[in-house]
This record gives structure tokens, C-alpha cells and sequence, in this order.
């Protein structure tokens, strides 16, 4: 699969809905410190099921656009992952010998709700594991690398860096 | 499954120490278990630059645990396939001729998976197909696909 | 002495505030016990870049948080007229920008103190006295002067 | 005060006497990865009285040149700072009324010594910190920020960084 498309609205410094649409190759994020690149990598994070504290948030309400000094807070965010099943890889999620060309992943979260929805519906955090895993996708994998956080294999505890080749093999 | 976790290791290591060589132009690398054929022990990298004493991983440079990490990271990608890398300033601690190994190699990658990547190192975006520019204004981000060329 | 610390923070929390409104060019900040005029209490950082609002520390963006402890660390300095500052690698978050307006100030310190900076940043270097080169050759460091013209 | 000279020997990947020596204003310390940059701020922090933690050594004897591939291995490590004394800061150490425009604090490790030394004779650690503390010289202080730890205190716990305060108060 690959990602096709990431829409943000209300997600941290991202106030309204935000359509990233996204390549195969090679793509760079650029922009001055603290204009929101970071923020985009922790929406792709968020969506794909990681917790608050890996957000740089110490509830997940705090990722919600507070509205900076000028703009009223939103009331809710929302980011959509939209990841391509033209090979099919999802297909058994879909229903009834069904297809469809793309997937789409969801989360929403308001001040005292918190919800993943496939393709719209509304569906269950297991679900969504359950679907990324048949991509290959691991939320907490080496594949998704934070700021300031590289050489983090190299500073864990051998325990711990023997689970991660645990969870490969 | 103890077979398996052993043969893992085994694939992963060859992949680790052909990535170590390329990066570092040289030295070697390895991945081994702190209790040899205990899958329960912890898991030691041993990284060797070259004309360097291997040493504890700690004394390696910034940029060079930066390099080892990358190594590690591809290498466990060659085994699992994921569909795409999303990478967040690791080229921070790179000087320039590092981040030009580092950068082709993820320009190599990305022919086979999605590879993005924030930076703010010219030499990385120099081996961008496409870049995104974010900008804030009044506290509010925004997006604008920028011509590379 | 409760006396001395509160009159030190009172102190210190100025020239914060002072140099964090220079490196942000506007915003607030400041350093507040967490219970108020109790000394044995936690010491907060607060941090309000200009048009955001003041948010959790560990939100704000990495360059953000370099200017941030920079500011910290400069104001400290204010107060306590140590002879030199040794700085390792502090630029590697920042965009250019910000490692202009960083080493201009460094720049202003440096005529009085003796100010250190290792660096992989040409901007940085630009605004140096002078520099030196370090060079492995068969894994043996060497120091050369560079002439920086 | 300020640094005039740092002499190193079988530091880390420093084999033979190097002599550097410093000046007023900004000087910048620039080499590829791997070169040595870090090193010489540990030689620096070493001789400070900085612990081998600090200096990406499990243990002092890893602070000694060990060869590379090509070298054998030193038998000691030694780094001594040359301090300026023309403001005679320094002159209640040095005995007797008298004064020296310089005054150099050493510090060396051997696979099974480690010895601090003031104007070349042995003298105690509490006495390198009492010289260095005449200078407002804090080898723990926020003004020696090593690789990686300059967003140091915005991580710590609130109350160490009230200690950092109560330091300087
Ligand atoms: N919930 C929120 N609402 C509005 N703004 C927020 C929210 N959470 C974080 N921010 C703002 O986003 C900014 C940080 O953005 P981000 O970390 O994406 O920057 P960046 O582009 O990665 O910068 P750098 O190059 O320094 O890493 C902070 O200034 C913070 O105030
Ligand atoms: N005791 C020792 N003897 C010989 N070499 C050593 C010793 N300790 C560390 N080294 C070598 O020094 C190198 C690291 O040097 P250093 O950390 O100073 O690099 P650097 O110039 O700061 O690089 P970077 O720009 O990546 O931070 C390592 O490759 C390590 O092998
Ligand atoms: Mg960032
Ligand atoms: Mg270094």
C-alpha cells in the first residue's frame, strides 16, 4: 500500500480541514521552526493509533487547535488516513467479496470523546490494528521516526532492543 | 518461536552489516544476543567504523550513532517490507558528506516504498521528488507544495 | 535563604524573559515556583512565543525548545558571570533564522566572556573570531587553526 | 579568567600532546563526524572533574587512546587547562603572596590511578573544585552544554531545575 492522502482539520496547529495529498519516491517536509512539521508527523502518528504521550501531548485533548492568541479553540480533531488497496490488501475488510481502489482510517477526538472509524464507520481500536497490520503498517514500528528520537535503538536497553526484533520475526 | 527469532537475527545482522559498510564506507557491524543462543537476553549492537577500535556504542559520535540507528532501521526494513518510512529530522547530527550517503540511500529506498521525510538540510531536499513547505501564520499551519526546480 | 533564592529568580526571570523576547522577536516568558513562594517546590518554565498560546513545554517545536533553554542558560549567565560558555552541537535543531539571531547573540557575549561553540553550521561559523578543524586520520584526532577568511 | 591553552594527551582519540590554544571572543570548533569535535569538550569536562558518565565512558580507563586499528593502546591520559590569572583570582592558591599570570589544573588516569594536579603537584579533588569555584567555574553548571543536551532543562523534573537555581542563588 502507500498513503494516498492525510486530511487534517482541528488537529494541533492545523485550525481548519487540511488535504495532504501524498506520492510515491521521495518527499520533504520543510518549513521554519515551529511552523507545524512536526505537528503533520504526529497526525499520521495519532491517526495510525499512538498514544497522547508520544504526541508531545500529556492528554489528547491537548491536540486539539487551542486557538493560538487571534482564533477561538476547535472544538473537535479529526485526521483521515487514506492508504491505497489497489493491490488488494484490504480487501477482507471490506465486506462481501467488495472492493475498492482506497481505504480510508480515521480518528476523531473532542474534549471527552475519542473515535476510529474505516471507510466513515465507526470501528474498534483492535480493528484498526487488525487493518493496518495486513499493510505491514506497526504504528510503533522503526518505521515512523519522531524528532529527536533516531538514535533512541541505540540508547535502549538490550531487553527491550531484542523485543523489536521480536516483534519483526 | 526460537528457530525463527534465530533465523530473524541472522538475515536482519547480514542486511545490518551490508548497510553499516555502505554508510561508513568501510568498518563492520553486527547484531548478537548478550547470552549467545539465549532468545530471552538482551540484543548488543557492535559497531566498528573504520580504522576505529570498536568500542562502547556510547563513545561513537552524534553523527555516527545517527548512521548505526539508520543502518539498524533499514535493516530491519529489508526483512519486514513495510510500505513507507516517515522520517523526522534525522539528519540533525549529519555533516554534509553523511547526509549525502544518507540521503541517496533514501532516494535508493524510495523507488520501492514511500519515503518522507522532514528536514531542514538543503542536501536532503536536494534528493527530494516533491517537497510540501509548512508555514504558520497568526498560530494557524498551512501547506504549499513547492517546485523543486 | 528563602530571601536570596526568590530575589535570584526575581532576577533571573527578567533577563529570561528579556532574551527570550529577543530570540522570539515578541512573546512572553517566564519561571514561576510551582506553588508559589514555596522554594522546595518544582521551578516551571513558562514559554509564550509570539501569536501561540502558551502551551505544555513539551508541545512547543525543537528549534522552539533550543531558543527556549538557550534564553535559560543565557540568563543564568546574566547572573552568575561565569568566564566562558562551552556549547556542543546547540544549532542542530535550528533553521537559519534562528542560527543568525542564536549567533548574533553569541556573538554579543563573546566580547565578554569566552564563548566556545562546536558546530557543523556554516552560519554559525561566519560569526566566529576564529576556528578549529578536527581531523581523523587512523583514528587519531588532530587540531588545525583554519583561517576563516 | 578564561582558558589559555588545553593540553591533551592519550584522551580519548587525542594519541599524542596536543596543544590548542584559546583566545578571547567566539571561536568555533568545526570537523566531520567522528573527527574528535566532542571529544576535546570531554577532555575539557574531564579535567573539570566531570564523571565518566558525563563523558560517554562507562568507566574512567575507556577515557585512554585505545590505539584504533593501527596504534596500540596509551598507557595513560592527561589533560591540563591553563587558566588566566591576570586578575590574580586565582593567587590565594598559589602560596605565600605570591602570584603567575597563568595557573594550570591537570588531570590523569591510568587503567588503575586517577590524579588531579594544581601548578604540577597532586592535589585533591575538593581542591580543584575550591580553585575552579574562585573563577565562578561550576563544572556542572549550565554554561558547558554537551552533544544532544541542550534541551536538557526543559526535560528535567521541575524540582532538579529549582535546584539549578538554588545553585546559582
Ligand atoms: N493544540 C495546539 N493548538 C495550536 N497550536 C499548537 C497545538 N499544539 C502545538 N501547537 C504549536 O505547534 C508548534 C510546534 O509545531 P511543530 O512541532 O510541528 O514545529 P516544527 O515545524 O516541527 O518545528 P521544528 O523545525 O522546530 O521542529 C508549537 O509552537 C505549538 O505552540
Ligand atoms: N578512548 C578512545 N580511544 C580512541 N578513540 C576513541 C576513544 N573514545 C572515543 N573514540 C573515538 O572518537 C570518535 C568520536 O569522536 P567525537 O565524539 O569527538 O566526534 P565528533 O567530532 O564530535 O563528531 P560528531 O560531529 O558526529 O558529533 C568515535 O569514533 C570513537 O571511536
Ligand atoms: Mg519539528
Ligand atoms: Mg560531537
Amino acid at each position: 500500500t502507500r498513503i494516498n492522502k492525510v486530511v487534517l482539520s482541528g488537529f494541533k496547529s492545523f485550525q481548519k480541514k487540511t488535504v495532504i495529498p501524498f506520492f510515491d519516491g521521495l518527499t520533504t517536509i520543510v518549513g521554519e521552526n515551529g511552523a507545524g512539521k512536526s505537528n503533520l508527523f504526529d497526525a499520521i502518528s495519532f491517526v495510525m493509533g499512538r498514544r497522547s504521550s508520544q504526541l508531545r501531548a500529556d492528554r489528547l485533548e491537548q491536540l486539539i487547535f487551542n486557538g493560538g492568541e487571534r482564533h477561538s479553540p476547535a472544538e473537535e480533531a479529526q485526521v483521515v488516513l487514506h492508504l491505497d488497496n489497489q493491490e488488494s490488501v484490504f480487501d477482507r475488510f471490506l465486506g462481501n467479496g467488495s472492493t475498492a481502489p482506497e481505504i480510508t482510517l480515521g480518528r476523531r477526538i473532542t474534549r471527552s470523546s475519542s473515535t476510529y472509524t474505516f471507510m466513515g464507520r465507526a470501528c474498534s481500536r483492535a480493528q484498526v490494528d487488525e487493518i493496518l497490520e495486513a499493510a505491514k503498517i506497526d504504528p510503533d514500528g522503526q518505521q515512523l521516526i519522531a524528532q529527536g528520537m533516531i538514535t533512541d535503538i541505540i540508547k535502549k536497553n538490550p531487553v527491550r532492543r531484542r523485543e523489536i526484533l521480536d516483534e519483526v520475526s | 518461536k526460537r528457530g525463527r527469532f534465530l533465523e530473524t537475527l541472522a538475515a536482519v545482522t547480514v542486511q545490518f552489516d551490508r548497510i553499516f559498510k555502505e554508510l561508513f564506507q568501510g568498518g563492520t557491524a553486527s547484531l548478537e544476543l548478550e547470552t549467545p543462543g539465549d532468545i530471552s537476553s538482551g540484543l548488543l549492537i557492535k559497531a566498528h567504523p573504520p580504522e576505529k577500535e570498536p568500542h562502547v556504542l556510547d563513545s561513537l559520535s552524534g553523527g555516527e550513532q545517527t548512521l548505526v540507528a539508520a543502518a539498524f532501521i533499514f535493516a530491519l526494513q529489508e526483512y519486514q517490507h513495510a510500505p513507507f518510512f516517515i522520517l523526522d529530522e534525522i539528519d540533525a547530527a549529519l555533516d554534509l558528506m553523511n547526509v549525502t550517503r544518507l540521503s541517496r540511500m533514501l532516494r535508493d529506498y524510495a523507488k520501492r516504498l514511500q519515503v518522507i521525510v522532514v528536514s531542514h538540510n538543503e542536501e536532503t531536499v536536494r534528493h527530494a521528488d516533491r517537497a510540501y513547505g509548512v508555514t504558520m501564520k497568526n498560530g494557524v499551519s498551512q501547506v504549499l507544495a513547492l517546485n523543486l526546480n
